[in-house]
């Protein structure tokens, strides 16, 4: 499903060049839960930005369910995005001017789907994330595990193939810590590829395989379980 | 130093009334380091602008080094805040238009210090948060435990009596954790004094004292060291 083949990240500022990504070889299989850990700043959210399609590498290849996605278009990338991924970012992005009901609602807006059917999903996803009594308050009358929920309701609510997940459960205490990996963990056991940054050994350990990043390189896979 | 009594904080929206806190009452004395914990959307940063005169309680009255701090008007805040406290916002608050150097300089730019003796703060601090290297960048050029570096720099760059430090640790890993850890332990020993919000068992056992929120009740007040 995905394979990066030698891929470099290299960002240029006046003073610093820096391979946030050097050579970087990672296949991931369809229904796989892939764990990534690593020091701050070793390049894990780039990993996540060039996977979903949010960056491009500046150089190697990245083949996305077979097709080379290096020479895509930016409709091309909008339209594998929309199709296929969801994205909880590490900063939330949530859009400051829309209520939460609105935010997690945006992934169905592009679907076929009725209004009826759109509010069904939108609702049943922000009560499992205990954060319905929220749903008319906009982003910044949130508290911070508070939008960090949102961003994890609206990445699921349209059931992507791939969901991206970056530091899912650093915001949050250990109770609705746990209830986020137990959703994580019901999703790919119904097929869902899940790829999971996280500083936190416990949540890694859900998954079925662990890397390790350090500047930009992969330095171990552990493959943790038999599926 | 802190004496806070029956405070009250109401938040309203169009559909519903938050008790943020109620009806908290806590006293922190000068040198103590004290954790705060509980789970996402207690009131934990409510409690913490409140201290640091980021916002005012809805009721109750709120003591600073012996002063009622309710009725001061926003000049008299501003200046209890720059003169006595720094500030590790949830969600960092860097400047997107200033480099990494010069929002670490911010809190002593309204001193009396000379050019050269605040770049020799700054660059110090930088280093002891191991972020040097990304003076120059901007906010959104480094990744988010660096952001969060940049925000604890800044925050103890001018020294300050009292750390509100929200969630310090939420985006690094366990070697940077601890680093800070050891800044924030250090600091205490010189006589700062510490809140901290976390959401690790681990970090909140630095403190002598640890409080548990829920609803914004205080439920459990430990104390665990005999200073
Ligand atoms: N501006 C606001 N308007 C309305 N409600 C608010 C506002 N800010 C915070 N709240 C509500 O007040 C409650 C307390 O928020 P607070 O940010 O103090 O929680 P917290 O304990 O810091 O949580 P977390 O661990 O998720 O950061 C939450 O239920 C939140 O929704
Ligand atoms: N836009 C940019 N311009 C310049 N450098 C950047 C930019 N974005 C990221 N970097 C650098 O690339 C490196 C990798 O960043 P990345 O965000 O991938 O780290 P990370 O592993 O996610 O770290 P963290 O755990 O702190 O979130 C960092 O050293 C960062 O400073
Ligand atoms: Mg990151
Ligand atoms: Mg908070």
């Amino acid at each position: 499903m995905i394979d990066l083949k030698e891929v470099v990240k290299i960002y240029q500022t006046d003073e610093v060049e820096t391979f946030a990504l050097n050579k970087l070889s990672l296949k991931i299989d369809q229904g796989e839960f892939t764990s990534i850990m690593g020091p701050s700043g070793c390049g894990k959210s780039t990993l996540l930005n060039i996977i979903g399609l949010i960056d491009m590498p500046t150089e190697g290849t990245y083949q996305f369910d077979g097709k080379i996605v290096n020479q895509f278009g930016e409709k091309q990338k909008a339209d594998v995005r929309k199709e296929n991924i969801g994205f909880v970012f590490q900063n939330f992005n949530l859009l400051d001017e829309l209520p939460v009901y609105d935010n997690v609602e945006l992934p169905l807006i592009y679907t076929s789907l009725s209004a009826k059917e759109r509010k069904e999903k939108v609702l049943n996803v922000l009560s499992k994330l205990d954060i319905i009594h929220r749903k008319k308050h906009l982003p910044k009358q949130l508290s911070g595990g508070q939008q960090q929920r949102v961003a994890i309701a609206r990445a699921i609510v349209n059931h992507p193939k791939i969901l991206l997940a970056d530091e899912p459960t650093g915001n949050l205490d250990s109770e609705n810590g746990k209830e986020v990996m137990k959703i994580l963990t019901d999703l790919n056991e119904e097929g869902t590829t899940i790829v999971m940054v996280t500083h936190s050994a416990r949540d890694a350990n859900y998954g079925s395989k662990i890397i390790h990043l350090f500047d930009g390189k992969m330095i171990t896979e552990n493959i943790l379980k038999n599926l």
